[in-house]
């Protein structure tokens, strides 16, 4: 069945969406049956791939208006399919608050959707509220993409700290699968300060890939297009196919 | 009485946290009394200040264990001094759901603060959860930083519209002061083309100053200094200076 990846840090600007698109677009390319969905109500996923973020998506399927399956959109990526947000799942983390398992809304909306494909992965928002650990219950893996700033790394142990409360408590299976350096320039003093630091700390868990900093990945969501499709010999297109062989190694 | 300003963009990682430390140092510098507010539980503008955040903070505030006044702290500025946040704050936007009168907790326990500051300036988190709404009845003016990438665009208006309706249903007296263009390079098409687009559709609305990308901006936290302490000389420090000229001349 399926390996379900969120990408998850609560600090903002990390490249969580960006690393959504292309790790998924790398795997599809690759051959795998990939689902993407988005989980930020500000929606950067779905436009980074031009999908009708007006049709059904994950807000309607939560609150049961429509089945996950239905809401699976097709995208200009053979083998790429994804499941669209919009402001509407801003409302969520409200309303959620006094429902009767209100943890596994996520899990139970998607599980109809486990032998359909060999990746789903999810972009969280920045941020720790009710939406963000439903997918936290979800999911079987938690990437955690970091700037290689000093701000990046305040917020590392608390997140560690969530996720191993949510196995402990609510869903044994959960696993961080790595941590992911992006925008990473060699130049920079504090880039490599940071990257020591964290590697010296977590080890094994980091990726050997490092995202490098490349305006092309920045330029490729307004034409709503992956990397490969907008630049597929650039920098960031050779880093993320890259980490999709690292990501299959730790999985598979 | 106080002028009191958020920084709000629920898009993440836009200079949020580094345009509240230096405008406020920088309107310190001026000679102005100045107080900070961290209302992100990640707690970033503490760390950026070197302040104890596990001294009383924002959440002891507004579940009154402690008044504003009591919970202001000096920092290494002269003029300048902070309220801190931590991750406590992040169970508020839950604990508030079902209160009454859950929109004025800022308001309200702000208002004894009124008049021992000149500038009152909030450090909002990259989300539209109660807290922020919170700050959005409490304050006068708010700043949208944003970075001059597509992603940062797509949120402008929908950000625009919540700005609104708060002030149309919550606090008439809510203006935007301006959106401030941050981590701004030059030499970089996709950035030119964004801030000439934003420029169009805003015009006044738009600060002259734009904040360059310095990576001296980016080193400053790691020594819990504003960049004025830092790296006086450098690009970011002139950039900041110059807003917060622009930004008296707004507000007075
Ligand atoms: N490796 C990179 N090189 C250059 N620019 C990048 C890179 N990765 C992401 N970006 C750009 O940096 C900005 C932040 O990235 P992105 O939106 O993916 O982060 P995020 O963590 O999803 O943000 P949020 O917290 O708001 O959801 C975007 O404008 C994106 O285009
Ligand atoms: N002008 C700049 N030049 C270079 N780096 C910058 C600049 N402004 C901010 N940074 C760095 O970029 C990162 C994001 O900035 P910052 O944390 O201030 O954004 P934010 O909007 O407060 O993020 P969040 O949404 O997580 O609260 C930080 O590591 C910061 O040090
Ligand atoms: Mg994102
Ligand atoms: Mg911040």
């Amino acid at each position: 069945s399926a390996n379900k990846i969120i990408f998850l840090n609560q600090k903002g600007g990390v490249g969580k969406t960006t690393s959504v698109v292309n790790l998924g677009a790398a795997l599809a390319l690759r051959g795998k049956r990939v689902l993407l969905i988005d989980f930020d109500s500000q929606g950067n996923l779905s436009s980074s791939l031009s999908a009708d973020n007006s049709a059904p998506g994950t807000y309607d399927i939560l609150t049961e208006q429509i089945s996950a399956k239905e809401a699976c959109q097709k995208t200009s990526i053979n083998n790429l399919d994804i499941i669209t947000a919009n402001i509407d799942l801003a409302g969520l983390n409200i309303e959620l608050v006094n429902v009767e398992n209100r943890n596994y809304y996520v899990k139970n909306a998607l599980a109809e959707l486990e032998n359909s494909y060999d990746y789903i992965i999810g972009d969280c928002p920045p941020s720790l509220g009710l939406v963000t650990i439903n997918t936290l219950v979800w999911a079987s893996y938690v990437i955690i993409p970091m700037q290689c700033e000093y701000l990046a790394m305040e917020g590392l142990n608390s997140l560690m700290r969530t996720v191993a409360s949510i196995k402990r408590s609510l869903n044994q299976d959960l696993t961080i699968l790595g941590i992911l350096f992006t925008m990473f320039t060699k130049r920079t003093k504090l880039a490599n300060e940071v990257v020591e630091d964290v590697t010296q700390y977590f080890d094994n868990l980091v990726f050997k890939t490092k995202i490098p900093r490349n305006v092309r990945l920045s330029e490729a969501p307004s034409h709503g297009l992956p990397i490969f499709a907008y630049d597929k010999h650039c920098l960031g297109a050779k880093a993320y196919y890259k980490l999709s062989k690292e990501v299959i190694t730790r999985v598979e």
